[in-house]
């Protein structure tokens, strides 16, 4: 039977239970305030049965009365010893009573008068031996994937070393253990790995600076004392995701776990102890949910976890509604939260990763000075198995040179406003390595929309007299995003506002984050990530392209309009004021001009006129270049000026021979012999004729031939045939009034060929004889158009 | 500062396709002893070198490290120790 606040009902035989505050603590003889509701997960009916949790440290005591009963050899391993048997090496200072503490705090039996109650007192525990004995990539690798499909939970109380000059992180073997146990651990849906975060409070550590807590694989888990207060030791760190209890001061209550030689100790502190917390409450809300992924663990820890009564001076509400804080991440585990979650899961949508482009612009990062670099990031929104929209962790990859890297401090700040510290200054890293590709991690802008500009900020504080000739350098930057790109949460996940029925109230963050959207139907031009209004300047995001209009909003259009061209991936950018079209913003990016412009063709610039050695083409569009002897041209071959050395020859320049020959491209060769100038052999390759000729088409006849008149208009010696109207048979002139005999079908009339469809004869009539033509011609009546048409042929007959 | 040394081990993890009899021929041809399989980190494989020294600051050479010429072996890495704290 459950009954919510009465956390006291269950009563265990183990001598520790009583004191275990940090299991009941809410009832009100201690000082703590906010619980892990461990009792109201286990009142829901879960313990961690059929859940597996292997320790990684330095082995574990299996024989120990508190744990033996849940010890399970198939999560266990000698990596040190090369062997199955996890039992750690003895010595006078039991320093190897780290993982049986461990152990203790997850799976130590429940009501087997023995020590305490572990946190998932049905779960199966185990040890990997690893940490008493050279570490090296290798050993860790091969803790890190000791039987995947077997292990569920790997608990992780170690790192780097905390002295606040260190940067290290998983080698090369390692990082694949760990991408192998997320892809393919727990039969596809991911080993969980939980770890302790940053130790080194007194030596200013910051845990950005170990490998293993940045990981987007661990949950990285912080401490918090009884009283809510930090930890001497403990870290601020972006990476940090969840809190659970330790202890802080030498005056705090401690945690309380069975110990080496069989014994029962309640001086466990440190981050060591909070991690191993976590996985307990972690194999709790595995047992309500088998099926819940490394992601899904993470999303749930997120919306569950709370602030409580945690202090920290930098808690922060981040845009999606998440309370969150460097200290504690997003606050104090709360396990019966946890379970109601998983229980109603549904699966977050798949994880989409993008790496968005790297930002090579090196900038100097000078002593007491700050700089700023801003990204804007897409989200990679123009591909579909990258797209982002709702993240989850966000990685940032930076390379620095500095003297002092211990001097430097670093923020980045989410398009939401968001701000996270990434590393803060660390007074004994005397380093001179700066950060090579160094990837730091925030989890601070969870389910905060990832398109927008980031900013990154690096500040550099000397510590001590520093020589100012060598400055820092950041020297590239890029983001990586991870999240989904649809909403994660399906209304099935969002909390039942009126069912809630626990023991203590969960605030439902996502509550407003979003809630005065527009609702309305989005613009066609929109793409499905939303907007926030009917108008195509609304969109969150465009389907095709966009252009700023002047007042800087963003217009989503099918099209890039007139002036403008695509620019980068959607944006449609200003083309050169003269172009109509064009593929960049230079003047001479045009491709086609506005109208009173034409486009040179070769300069691809738009222009009013058309310079010399260009002639108009047909369309009057483009400026195209005449051919290369013609200084000026009309059309491609018809040169009107020459450039220099050549002379116009007809149309043509051609290299300056004497009258008579022409130039061959070799020499000058003589011409036809009725050529007196020509432009080649051959007859009809005249531009004059000789004496005695006429030019007529490009040959010199003696006389002109039929449907030709002799020009007389050209003053010179040079006379040309030219070639009649179209309508006449024979002219003696230009133009239609000159012809002197017509086609057949036509009948000349003062020089003008008519069509003539009646055209009588006299001696075709039967009339009497003098028909009608004859008394027509008789009487001097073909002067009238009408008789003259009709009796043509008796009318132009003589006589 | 003060440099921080690296330690190396007489120890390597090796990349070797072709399965673990090959593996176990090619390190045997150098003096090595094949441990096993890393892990389930598929082809790579935990040689160790008794007549190497066990802690060194210098990286080891010798004809044992004349392994990396064979075609088969795709990485090899000298393992270092690194400084691990308890938490």
């Amino acid at each position: 039977d459950y009954k919510a606040g009465s956390t006291q009902t269950i009563l265990f035989n183990d001598p520790k239970w009583p004191s275990m505050w940090y299991m009941h603590c809410n009832d009100n003889t201690h000082n703590c305030q906010s619980d892990m509701n461990i009792v109201g997960a286990w009142k829901r009916g879960y313990t961690g049965k059929n859940v597996v949790v292997t320790i990684l440290d330095d082995g574990i005591e299996r024989n120990h009365p508190d744990l033996i009963q849940n010890y399970d050899p198939y999560a266990s391993f000698d990596v040190n010893g090369n062997d199955f048997d996890p039992m750690p090496r003895y010595d006078a200072s039991n320093e190897n009573k780290h993982g049986t503490r461990c152990a203790g705090e997850v799976a130590a039996t429940a009501n087997n008068s023995h020590c305490i109650v572990g946190i998932a007192y049905t779960a199966k525990i185990g040890g990997v031996r690893m940490l008493d004995g050279d570490v090296t990539d290798m050993v860790e690798a091969k803790s890190l994937s000791l039987n995947p499909q077997y292990i569920h939970i790997y608990s992780a109380s170690w790192g780097p070393d905390d002295d606040g000059k260190t940067v290290d992180g998983p080698a090369s073997l390692a990082r694949q253990a760990f991408e192998n146990g997320i892809r393919a651990g727990r039969r596809g849906l991911g080993s969980i790995y939980v770890w302790a975060s940053g130790n080194g409070g007194r030596s200013r550590d910051h845990c950005s600076c170990d490998g293993y807590t940045n990981s987007i694989y661990t949950i990285s888990i912080s401490s918090t004392a009884e009283s809510g207060k930090k930890p001497w030791y403990l870290e601020e760190c972006a990476s940090t995701l969840a809190t659970t209890y330790s202890s802080g001061e030498s005056y705090d209550r401690k945690i309380i776990t069975t110990d080496l030689r069989h014994r029962c100790t309640d001086s466990h502190t440190g981050t060591s102890a909070s991690a191993p917390m976590a996985a307990g409450i972690i194999a709790l809300a595995l047992e309500a949910n088998p099926f819940l992924t490394w992601r899904d663990v993470q999303h749930i820890i997120v919306r569950t976890s709370r602030a409580g009564h945690l202090n920290a001076n930098d808690w922060k509400t981040n845009a999606a509604g998440y309370k969150v804080s460097h200290l504690y991440g997003f606050g104090l585990m709360d396990a019966e939260a946890m379970v109601i979650e998983a229980e109603k899961w549904t699966r977050v949508p798949q994880q989409h990763v993008c790496v968005e482009n790297i930002d090579r612009q090196i900038k100097t990062i000078r002593p007491e000075h700050h700089v700023r670099s801003i990204y804007k990031a897409t989200g990679c929104a123009d591909n579909p198995n990258h797209h982002v929209i709702y993240l989850e962790h966000v990685v940032v990859r930076i390379t620095i040179t500095h003297p002092r890297r211990g001097d430097l401090a670093i923020y980045l700040t989410s398009p939401s406003g968001t701000r996270s510290q990434l590393l803060a200054n660390r007074l004994f890293d005397h380093s001179m390595e700066g950060f090579k590709n160094w990837e730091f991690m925030t989890t601070h802008c969870w389910s905060e929309k990832a398109a927008g500009d980031w900013i990154l900020e690096i500040f550099d504080t000397p510590s001590q007299l520093r020589n100012f000739k060598t400055p820092g350098k950041l020297k590239e930057w890029s983001l990586v995003l991870y999240g989904t790109s649809i909403q994660p949460y399906s209304p099935r996940n969002d909390f039942p506002k009126v069912e809630r029925v626990r023991s203590s109230p969960i605030e439902d963050p996502t509550e407003d984050y979003g809630t005065d959207d527009y609702s309305g139907p989005c613009n066609a031009e929109c793409s499905k990530v939303g907007c926030d209004g009917p108008g195509p300047d609304h969109c969150t995001d465009c389907l095709h392209y966009y252009y700023k209009s002047k007042n800087n909003t963003r217009i989503c259009v099918p099209n890039c309009p007139p002036g403008h061209y695509t620019a980068d991936k959607k944006r449609c950018k200003k083309c050169s004021p003269n172009c109509e079209t064009c593929i960049g913003s230079h003047s001479d990016q045009c491709v086609t001009c506005k109208s009173g412009y034409y486009l040179n063709e070769e300069t691809n610039t738009c222009i009013t006129n058309c310079p010399d050695g260009f002639y108009l083409d047909k369309n009057k569009i483009v400026c195209r270049k005449c051919s290369e002897n013609c200084k000026t041209c009309v059309e491609f071959q018809t040169c009107t000026e020459c450039r220099h050395g050549l002379s116009l020859h007809g149309s043509r320049c051609a290299i300056r021979c004497e009258d008579g020959k022409f130039h061959s491209g070799r020499e000058c060769e003589p011409c036809h012999r009725s050529c007196a100038t020509c432009a080649g052999a051959g007859i009809d390759a005249c531009i004059n004729c000789t004496d005695g000729y006429f030019l007529e088409d490009g040959r010199c006849v003696q006389s002109c031939s039929t449907g030709y008149y002799l020009d007389h208009s050209l003053e010179d010696t040079f006379k040309n045939c030219k070639r009649c109207d179209a309508s006449c048979l024979n002219c003696n002139g230009q133009g239609d009034k000159n012809c002197t005999s017509c086609p057949s079908g036509y009948i000349l009339d003062a020089g003008v060929c008519v069509a003539g469809t009646v055209c009588k004869d006299a001696t075709e009539e039967s009339w009497a004889e003098g028909g009608f033509c004859t008394l027509v011609k008789k009487n001097n009546l073909c002067q009238r158009k009408v008789l003259h048409q009709l009796c043509c042929k008796t009318c132009t007959q003589k006589g | 500062p003060a440099c921080r040394t690296r330690v190396y081990t007489n120890h390597w993890a090796v990349r070797i396709t072709g399965g673990l009899q090959e593996a176990s021929r090619i390190a045997s041809k150098y003096g090595y002893v094949n441990i096993g399989q890393i892990g389930t980190l598929k082809d790579y494989y935990h040689f160790y070198h008794s007549k190497t020294i066990k802690r060194s600051v210098l990286s080891s050479r010798g004809t044992h490290s004349f392994i990396s010429m064979e075609p088969k072996v795709e990485w090899i890495q000298q393992q270092v120790v690194k400084r691990r704290i308890k938490r």
